[in-house]
């Protein structure tokens, strides 16, 4: 074992050892070491503190900073996962491997429940639903009338709310998703399958003593 | 034709916001 941790610790606060987070995630060492090479370019693009907050991770997925999205915001929410406002490499690691090829199914479908319940309360509401309707509409500039939005929010809810209580609980998800598995699509990214052929200079930078794969 | 409606989280899922893939791209 190498002294990956001391070193990178020191600038890299919250940074955990590379084995370690191999280890409880879908990732390989390598493949925890060549994120750490897209980390530190996310972490430094606006202040050099080690650390993602929100404008850095906003300038990732946009390429502007200033681009407000709601959908965006949840994403970051979601990879804060000790709530301090930023995102720390074993945040980054830990909430990305559920968006590996080989992650646990149900870890996605977990996931995906909790972006769309935006206020935390353990049920995707009509009212989140329309919320985020609202927002895809502004982003992508088209107009839809009201009751179109409305009509839309009718055949979801009748497909999805079961038991017709007027909100999606974690077991109606399940069951909706599992008939339309296209929904869980953006919970995996092919990418992650070949981050260390796209972050090939990990290598110089590895502080382990030996590759594991 | 009859118009077909898709569910609303068919179309949320298409926002850019939720779309990761641009994080790695250099």
């Amino acid at each position: 074992m190498g002294c990956f941790h001391s070193t990178a610790s020191k600038q890299f606060p919250g940074h955990e050892d590379p084995v370690i987070l191999a280890s409880q995630t879908a990732f390989s060492v390598s493949e925890v070491e060549a994120l750490f090479e897209l980390y530190k370019s996310i972490s430094s693009s606006v202040i050099d503190d080690g650390l993602i907050n929100k404008e850095e991770f906003q300038l990732a997925l946009f390429k502007n900073r200033k681009k407000e999205n709601l959908f965006a915001n949840r994403i970051f929410e979601l990879f804060d996962v000790k709530k301090k406002g930023v995102i720390d490499f074993g945040d980054f690691v830990k909430s990305l491997s559920v968006f590996h090829p080989n992650a646990p199914h149900e870890d996605k479908i977990d996931f995906s429940f909790k972006l769309y319940d935006l206020d935390g309360t353990g049920f995707i509401e009509r009212q989140e639903v329309k919320q985020m309707l609202i927002a895809l509409l502004c982003e992508s500039g088209m107009k839809l009338a009201d009751e179109t939005v409305e009509i839309i929010l009718d055949k979801t809810f009748l497909e999805a709310d079961v038991n017709q209580d007027g909100k999606i609980d974690k077991s109606e998800w399940q069951n909706f998703v599992r008939q339309n598995p296209s929904l869980l699509k953006i919970m995996t990214l092919p990418y992650l399958r070949d981050i260390t052929t796209t972050f090939p200079s990990f290598v110089f930078h590895s502080e382990v003593d030996e590759i594991v794969t | 034709a009859t118009p077909v409606i898709m569910n609303a989280f068919e179309l949320i899922s298409t926002s850019q916001g939720l779309n990761l893939s641009s994080l790695f791209e250099k």
